[in-house]
């Protein structure tokens, strides 16, 4: 564990608990992309099977189960304590765009043919992409609350941290693992047009707007 | 330097 990795776990779950936050004290979901938190689920329950067959640490196991519980939560006030909030219209990016080439990308490029392996490369594809239906609906709205700014740019940065982390650990422990780099890579690049807007707009305590 | 698939990350 360094620094970058620490740093990457923390932006992410503060990333969760920012969305949760949010919902629960606006009692409202509007402007939150249902699509991509079910993603995000997908992701986390593809990924974490292995807590019934690997124990790695008590913080990795902790972890893993934060994120899953907290991922259940956000689909359940979405969807149904919160649902008449739900952004219907706006979200309307077809998820098997990526599904399916997510599944095809995992057969075809992984480190091992077993299910674990291939769920695991799934997951790791999935979730380079997974924000996009929440970008679409900002780019159909037009803005964004700063609150879902603030979600976004944690989110953002936990991927790009880790890349940090993986830079280092190459160095240090010549470790590295292809799949989680290149996607890495993916995720990071996506989030760089958002970043932009963040950092000029809203930490200038103006509303993102996207221009017209 | 080997590739390292053992998933200790999140």
């Amino acid at each position: 564990m360094n620094i970058f990795r620490l740093a990457g776990d923390l932006s992410h779950l503060l990333a969760i608990i920012i969305l949760l936050l949010k919902i629960w004290k606006t009692r409202s979901c509007a402007g939150i992309s249902g699509k991509s938190q079910v993603l995000f689920a997908i992701v986390y329950l593809t990924r974490y099977l292995d807590l019934f067959t690997t124990y790695i640490s008590l913080y990795n196991s902790i972890m893993k189960i934060v994120f899953i519980a907290a991922s259940g939560a956000t689909l359940y006030l979405m969807y149904v304590k919160f649902k008449a909030t739900y952004d219907h219209n706006h979200d309307s990016f077809r998820i098997e765009f990526l599904l399916i080439p997510c599944v095809i990308l995992a057969l075809i490029i992984n480190h091992d043919f077993t299910v674990m392996e291939i769920l695991w490369t799934f997951s790791i594809y999935l979730e380079s992409v997974a924000i996009l239906p929440q970008l679409f609906l900002v780019s159909k709205t037009g803005e964004a609350e700063s609150i879902t700014s603030h979600y976004l740019f944690a989110l953002g940065s936990y991927r790009a941290l880790y890349l940090l982390n993986w830079i280092y650990r190459y160095m240090a422990e010549s470790h590295y693992d292809l799949i989680a780099i290149f996607a890495g890579v993916v995720q990071t690049i996506l989030y760089c047009d958002f970043f932009y807007l963040y950092i000029t707009k809203v930490l200038k305590g103006k509303k993102l707007q996207l221009p017209a | 330097v080997k590739e390292c698939t053992k998933k200790d990350e999140l």
